[in-house]
């Protein structure tokens, strides 16, 4: 169930539609200071179904639209898609892909799709959460982030065992 | 339920101590449950050695000691329970050439079944990957994805937006 | 007393003003009493806009962007009271190539008035010093301090134990 | 008043007496992950009148005491000298050097001395105090804790510039 492509258009600092295809083995992405790497990894974090803005590094959940640059105007929304390998079924539905898109207007107003089909966000993480590939604490670490499981206390540490059990 | 979470515990713990000595090249490692009787609320304890090192608390290691035994517990949960992808931001911040190696010979090790997705600034790590993706912001304030050959890495300064223009 | 904070404050805000748009090459930045009326109380606001970007909050910066904000602040507090000595441990350890010239460039324009003591495993960083100390562990669990010539910067992995033996 | 040499004799990982000589300019410390270069800096703040342990990364405060390798057994007591360079007479001694001397026994007791007088820890912090050079939050900088000042609540923040007032 592996990722097979990432597209963002206006998620945070991708104001122009960008596409990143990954195989399989190991990808590196590399760059100046504040180019966007990280924004990539919100990026999926959004699309799995994120919630706290502040785990995506903003004040408001509003922050991961596009807001302007010295030549550009904010843009109207933010909108991303991962796309996953499904020839192995791990996802309950019945396509070799698996596209899951999510976007966010400065109204506030939110739009979830699996393959084009609009649906919710709780229909999106109930997909996720039996694949071992969602939002759980150790397939994806943040920057600076590595230590955590150190520096927690044991109570939370269990969260991530309990995760895996 | 009790007999899961349990056999999660004795897994990701032998794996932990296994993974432990090979990210340090010897030494010694475990995870206690603080509460033994008590398996469904316990914390969880870390206990890590470097070789030649006398036992103390994990709060003494040095940043790339404690990133390393990091590194190893996550591992450990992830074998455990494999995740089909893996996104790693930076993990490698604190690590010295010699740990950065033995960083990027483990993740070896699992891509047999899951796809990383590392980002880095190191050279080393770059090196190791299968693919490289660039991404850079000739437009001040827009992300812009590039594609980056493996001769760049030595060659050039990739840090340097002007060089990956 | 009052006058003696805000004298303080004044001086501390020009530094950072003028630091910020040395290390960013650009942009602006400003740190604000959050409660003009109530001076002796009253929390801090920092407000930093790397060149080329929008103004946002300081959490949706980068991690380099962050450390070169960070560094940029207390260096201004240093220059209104100068401390003998500055001593900083891998605070590099975020920055690319570019940005760690620039931060080790800044160091030089205080080094005339302070003395300054810096770890880092950064081969510039290296570059940058009047001296260098080894620091190695060749009975292990054992300190012990060693010359490093600045040849060796480049001509041996530093980081490996045996090489510094 | 610049720092001319420390001592370290037990303390932490260093075993042996060791002695590093510092001058005006730049000095950069290096060396493998885990050999002893953040306990220099642990030094220093502990010379300096540090009381928490958890700040020297420690549970107690006996964690400084050397105890053990491979090869040594662990040693009675830790003591570490810090040596000022006092032709300016900001201190208030008239002496051109000033020696703070701190040592800690495994019975928990603690002794003191200026220039191998014996004193308590409060006539250290207290020279210490108006010089600038005592244990402030802007000429020391812990390893990973460099974005503090950007992470910290307007109020912690607040302390760094009374500091400097
Ligand atoms: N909504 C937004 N609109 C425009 N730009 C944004 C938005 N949100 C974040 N940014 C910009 O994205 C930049 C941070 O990008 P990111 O964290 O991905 O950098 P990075 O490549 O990971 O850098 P580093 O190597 O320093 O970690 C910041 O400069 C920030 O201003
Ligand atoms: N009381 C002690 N006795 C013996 N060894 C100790 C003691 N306290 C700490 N240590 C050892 O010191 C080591 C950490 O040293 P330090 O933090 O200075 O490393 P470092 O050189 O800064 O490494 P890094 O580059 O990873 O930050 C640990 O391995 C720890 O076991
Ligand atoms: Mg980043
Ligand atoms: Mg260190």
């Amino acid at each position: 169930m592996q990722i097979k492509k990432l597209e963002l258009f206006g998620f945070k600092s991708f104001a122009d539609r960008t596409e990143f295809v990954f195989d399989r083995g190991v990808t590196c992405i590399v760059g100046p200071n504040g180019c966007g790497k990280s924004n990539v990894v919100d990026a999926v974090k959004w699309i799995l179904g994120e919630q706290s803005a502040k785990s995506l590094r903003g004040q408001e959940m509003l922050d991961v639209v596009f807001n302007g640059s010295a030549n550009r105007h904010p843009l109207g929304f933010a909108e991303a898609t991962l796309t996953f390998d499904n020839t192995s079924r791990r996802l309950p539905l019945d396509q070799a892909e698996v596209a899951v898109t999510r976007r966010l207007y400065r109204s506030g107003e939110s739009e979830y799709m699996i393959n084009r089909q609009s649906c919710r966000l709780k229909d999106i993480r109930e997909m996720m959460m039996d694949t071992g590939a969602g939002l759980n604490a150790y397939s994806l670490v943040e920057q600076g982030r590595v230590e955590v499981l150190l520096q927690s206390n044991p109570q939370e540490r269990r969260a991530v065992f309990e995760e895996a059990a | 339920s009790v007999t899961r979470f349990n056999a999660t515990f004795a897994q990701v713990r032998e794996n932990f101590v296994e993974l432990f000595r090979k990210l340090f090249g010897g030494g010694k490692a475990d995870i206690v449950l603080l509460n033994p009787e008590d398996v469904l609320e316990s914390g969880i304890e870390i206990i890590a050695r470097p070789p030649g090192k006398e036992p103390c608390s994990i709060s003494l290691l040095s940043g790339g000691e404690k990133t390393m035994t990091a590194v190893a517990l996550l591992m450990a949960v992830f074998r455990s329970k494999p995740s089909p992808y893996c996104i790693l931001d930076e993990v490698d911040a604190a690590l010295d050439e010699a740990n950065n190696q033995r960083f990027n010979s483990l993740v070896q090790e699992f891509v047999k079944d899951s796809q990383f997705i590392i980002i880095s600034h190191s050279k080393r790590t770059m090196s190791a990957a299968d693919v490289l993706y660039g991404v850079t912001m000739q437009e001040p304030g827009v992300s812009k994805k590039i594609s980056v050959r493996f001769s760049d890495v030595h060659n050039i300064n990739l840090d340097d937006p002007a060089a990956l223009a």
